[in-house]
């Protein structure tokens, strides 16, 4: 397919029909678009230097270098289509792939990725992340929320409070993430709702990124005396699976969208199952 | 009978600095998930008991919990079942059903009686060499009132076909 996407009532999604990945969502309700590229990465996991013998461990991020490897540079792709759902099947590689899609009536789009078991053959750690890149000029400006209510600005290499040298470029400008995540210019926001805590940053102006999953070699020496290094159910390493609802919204429009939708991520309707035709239950 | 405070105790046991984020060795994480799960099961006996009694029904109630990789033996086995959605919220929700299934069509009908338009999509997200063994997945748009209940009939229509997977593009 010369021109790969998917489509609702509300958003058209396009991707790069030579690598797979996601590089356009255009809001047809308002009519703009945004150029947004999403891969998945992985941070080096520091396991000491002779500058800092500090590894990256259970208590502490530390990658030791700020760029991270993508997972691939090309991803397989497979476009399923019907009345009910558009998706795009992505398989970045044996441990790593995700389903991006629109079903009518939903303004966002929904990514399910599947990340594990990280490969750890190669004697290094991985912190494994999912990072949007968009043109916005953000200033280094990013905001990620408390508990699902208050929502802070956060400002890379910089704490209000306190005149901050910065020390780990990249771990130092990871704050927690309990549902939300965004970036914005005068205009356009971009949302990401996580479905569980997540760490998250802004690095690189126009990016966002959330960190999904690690698997680490070493201890990092603050008491728990153990790597970060979960089996999982097969004892091959951990797997999961999780949600990211992308919103794109004018920053007058956003909150109305990201709120109602951070309280369904959290509280989700929940469903049980009956044999035949089921109770007859009376509504409260 | 079912009771919340199993969940509650293992919910106040996860208080701990270790548990909030992380920071445990990875057998007390497996017991803070042990004691988790045992509170969830708990309270499904508890849940299970309120929709039996709004219900007034006796009729066994089974809830899926591995829903997200797409595996519940009840789904993938059973030829004519209810699916009753609780929305916690102060608001109407629309929630996309998708469940493990053996057929390759489903007549799904809303509370009302009338007919809900689903598909059912072959090759479901399971893990790689997970459980689980349904060829489908049968996907409809459901939706529950404000902390109401609704209720899915799901009747299948027709036997599992041989799925022809597609496969996926080389490279």
């Amino acid at each position: 397919d010369p021109e790969p996407q998917i489509q609702n009532e509300y958003l058209r999604v396009l991707f790069d029909p030579t690598t797979g990945h996601l590089c356009e969502i255009q809001n047809l309700v308002k009519g703009f678009s945004l150029p947004v590229f999403q891969s998945f990465y992985w941070y080096n996991a520091s396991a000491g230097d002779p500058l800092n013998p500090q590894a990256s461990g259970a208590y502490i991020f530390r990658p030791n270098t700020s760029t991270p490897f993508p997972v691939a540079k090309r991803v397989a792709t497979r476009l399923l289509k019907s009345a009910l759902v558009q998706e795009l099947h992505q398989n970045f590689s044996a441990w790593c792939s995700q389903v991006l899609r629109l079903r009518p009536g939903q303004p966002y789009l929904e990514l399910e990725w599947t990340v594990g078991p990280i490969p750890v053959s190669d004697g290094l750690g991985k912190e494994i992340i999912s990072r949007f890149e968009t043109p916005l000029r953000t200033a280094g400006r990013f905001y990620t929320d408390s508990n699902g209510r208050q929502v802070l600005e956060r400002r890379r290499d910089y704490r209000p409070t306190w005149n901050l040298s910065q020390s780990e470029p990249v771990a130092g400008n990871y704050y927690p993430v309990n549902t939300r995540i965004f970036i914005k210019d005068q205009k356009v926001q971009l949302t990401v709702l996580t479905d569980r805590s997540q760490g998250g940053s802004s690095i690189l102006d126009g990016s966002l990124e959330l960190m999904v999953h690690r698997r680490l070699l070493n201890d990092d020496n603050r008491g728990v005396g153990e790597p970060l290094d979960e089996p999982g159910d097969d004892g091959r390493g951990l797997v999961v699976r999780g949600r990211h609802l992308v919103l794109l919204d004018t920053v007058a429009a956003a909150a109305d969208q990201h709120r109602p939708r951070a309280q369904e991520m959290v509280t989700p309707p929940y469903v049980v199952l009956a044999p035949g035709p089921g109770p007859q239950l009376r509504q409260g | 009978s079912g009771d919340s405070s199993v969940l509650r105790e293992a919910v106040a046991v996860a208080q701990h600095h270790d548990a909030v984020s992380g920071t445990e060795r990875q057998h007390v994480a497996n017991d803070y998930a042990r004691q988790l799960a045992k509170g969830w099961d708990s309270c499904q006996v508890l849940v299970a008991n309120a929709l039996s009694l709004l219900g007034g029904t006796k009729d066994p109630l089974v809830f899926c919990n591995a829903l997200n990789i797409s595996v519940c033996p009840f789904s993938e086995t059973t030829a004519h079942f209810s699916v009753i959605l609780y929305n916690p919220l102060a608001w109407g929700v629309t929630w996309p059903v998708r469940l493990p299934v053996s057929g390759t069509s489903y007549a799904v009908s809303d509370p009302q009686g009338q007919a809900v338009a689903s598909q059912v999509s072959p090759d479901p997200p399971r893990l790689r060499g997970g459980a689980g063994g349904a060829p489908g997945e049968l996907l409809f748009q459901a939706w529950a009132p404000p902390l109401g209940f609704s209720t899915f009939e799901v009747k299948q229509l027709s036997p599992g076909d041989p799925w022809e997977l597609p496969k996926w593009p080389s490279g």
